[in-house]
């Protein structure tokens, strides 16, 4: 573990706890992509299946039933919650997602680190993290405004690849035998697809104005 | 267990 990984993964987790802060202190999902939501329910299901099979720390487990858990619960409150469920924009958010699901799965089963099931799934969940945040970013497009807690959602979510890229070069660096090429050009790609959201975040905030995406 | 390929990340 390095500074550069553990602030990647609190970053993460605090991405999750402004997610869960916004739905359950507003009652209201509004600007959320339910679609974004379920992919990372799929990420998370997709990358954890050795959670009971191979045990490397206390905090690894506990991270990994933290993130199925809240990623599950989230998806659970947008669906069926009486009040949540009714700020849903469902007429926005359209992202026909199955196309990167599949995508996603083919190459899994072509670049994988091993062919055995974990290991194709565990690369599918890399290549969909990598573009589960589509269906969020072009629902920011759509809806036009969009409010604190969604902004800051979406900026931890973003930043937490960006320092898990960090880690992979110092991995690089100080440990002889690390490569992990699948999960670096994935957070590449990943955090990449944050960029202009990043811009018109650090512009919003240095104007000290509303975060407004270009439609 | 084959340490390389398990998975010690997030």
């Amino acid at each position: 573990m390095n500074i550069f990984r553990l602030a990647g993964d609190m970053t993460h987790l605090i991405s999750v706890l402004v997610l869960l802060l916004k739905i359950y202190a507003t009652k209201s999902c509004s600007g959320i992509s339910l679609k974004t939501q379920e992919l990372y329910a799929m990420v998370f299901l997709a990358r954890y299946l050795d959670l009971f099979s191979d045990f490397i720390s206390l905090y690894n487990t506990v991270m990994k039933l933290v993130f199925i858990g809240s990623s599950l619960a989230i998806v659970w409150c947008m669906r069926y919650h009486r009040v949540v469920r009714r700020s849903y924009d469902r007429e926005l958010d359209t992202f026909r997602y199955w196309i990167l699901v599949g995508a996603c799965f083919t190459l899994a089963l072509v670049l994988h680190e091993k062919f055995s099931f974990q290991e194709v799934f565990w690369a599918f969940s890399i290549y969909l993290e990598a573009v589960a945040i589509l269906p969020q970013l072009v629902l920011l497009q759509r809806s036009g405004n969009v409010d604190n807690l969604t902004g800051q959602y979406v900026f931890f979510l973003g930043a937490y690849r960006a320092f898990y890229i960090l880690n992979w070069i110092y991995r690089y660096l100080t440990e002889p035998r690390f490569t992990r090429w699948i999960s670096c050009v994935s957070g590449l790609v990943q955090t990449a697809l944050y960029a202009d959201f990043f811009y018109y975040y650090f512009i919003s905030w240095k104007n000290n104005a509303k975060l407004q995406l270009p439609a | 267990r084959n340490e390389d390929l398990s998975h010690d990340e997030l």
